[in-house]
């Protein structure tokens, strides 16, 4: 219904509280290392055979709990980046942003990208960098599939977007759809 | 691991496409906060060791539980809201009286606070146009003419 | 106040009392 206006996901670093995008993007999973025991957590790390996690143990943790987690001065937890936003991968979106498959290597590649420089790293200014050239490098394609798709099945123009370029292509099917009612006077 | 349930809830939502409402996961919401409680009991438990017996090594754990309770209370904060804003828009979608098959869908609280909107909706409306009031709900499409 | 009173009722009266407020500031886009 166009009366149904979701709580929106949060710009560049924040994230709204009651967005559901937001909340499913902080569920992504990120490589983690504890930097200290948890005691009495143990069965949280099914492969742990203790009854503590081990100082050490690699976990693939949700954002939200890394980003708890998080302190610079107190060491509970490091955060390793995610493949895709290592410097091999950030070769390739120099070279052509267009040829990832940003669904299969996603969802959440600018969403993730964006708060994974909660964390700090001496990378954090290049992976900032290559995910917003890899937005203005694929913007142009969104948009003009997006405005060029009427009536039709989109599925394969969709199918290797990210979750963000998925929403903006739907913004762009409502504007094309709303202007051809308009055109017909409906 | 925690949370797992909270999260349900909100994929349950985010599959419910375009503003339609699933059914009210009563017992989704029990189980959420039945886990609130076993983390906090857990956490007040190893507050007080950590307190009296000095175990700062289970600040980390206790500081994990936490951000567990953080969690299933956004989640759940988020699920009951966005559901407010659907039902809020049924009214316009649907006018004054809900079909049943919809108020099925609804908890009692949803119901009164549905009540309770369009009562404010019909107060702001007489306080349009004049002494008559202006019904802001009609007309949302523009006429065949 | 209606959703406030709607929250509470349903759900953050039976969360731990460090819990029970939820700011609604929240739910406005920043």
């Amino acid at each position: 219904t166009q009366s149904y206006l979701p709580v929106p996901p949060g710009v560049g670093m924040e994230e709204n509280f009651l967005s559901l995008d937001d909340i499913l993007l902080s569920q992504e999973k990120l490589p983690t290392r504890t930097e200290c025991v948890f005691p009495r957590l143990g069965f949280v790390e099914k492969t742990s055979d203790t009854r503590d996690i081990p100082e050490g143990t690699k976990m693939e943790m949700p954002l939200w709990l890394a980003k708890g987690l998080y302190d610079n001065k107190r060491r509970l937890v490091s955060v390793e980046q995610p493949k895709i936003y290592r410097q091999g991968w950030r070769t390739v979106f120099s070279a052509d942003p267009n040829v990832v498959d940003l669904h299969k290597m996603g969802p959440y590649y600018y969403g993730l990208g964006s708060q994974l420089l909660h964390f700090d790293s001496p990378e954090n200014p290049e992976i900032a960098q290559t995910v917003l050239q890899t937005y203005i490098g694929r913007f142009r394609r969104i948009m003009d599939s997006s405005q060029n798709a009427y009536n039709e099945d989109t599925s394969a123009l969709v199918e290797r977007l990210d979750v963000l370029e998925r929403s903006l292509f739907r913004t762009g099917q409502i504007g094309l759809n709303d202007f051809q009612r308009w055109e017909k006077g409906q | 691991m925690f949370c797992e349930k909270a999260i349900e809830l909100i994929r349950e939502l985010q599959r419910a496409s375009d503003g339609q409402l699933p059914a009210f996961n009563e017992d989704g919401i029990r189980q959420v906060l039945e886990e609130m409680k076993a983390l906090y009991e857990q956490n007040q438990t190893d507050v007080n060791e950590a307190k009296s017996e000095g175990r700062s090594d289970l600040i980390p754990t206790i500081k994990f539980r936490h951000c567990c309770l953080l969690r299933n209370q956004r989640c759940i904060a988020a699920y009951l809201y966005d559901r407010l804003l659907r039902i809020r828009s049924l009214r316009w979608e649907y006018g004054s009286v809900l079909p049943t098959s919809i108020r099925f869908h609804m908890c009692a609280e949803e119901l009164e606070w549905f009540n309770q909107y369009k009562k404010s909706l019909a107060t702001y409306m007489r306080s349009l146009g004049g002494d008559e009031g202006l019904d802001v709900t009609q007309d949302m499409q523009p006429p065949k003419s | 106040a209606n959703t406030e009173t709607y929250l509470k009722s349903v759900a953050l009266k039976h969360m731990p009392p460090n819990l029970q407020a939820v700011d609604l500031g929240k739910s406005v886009q920043k």
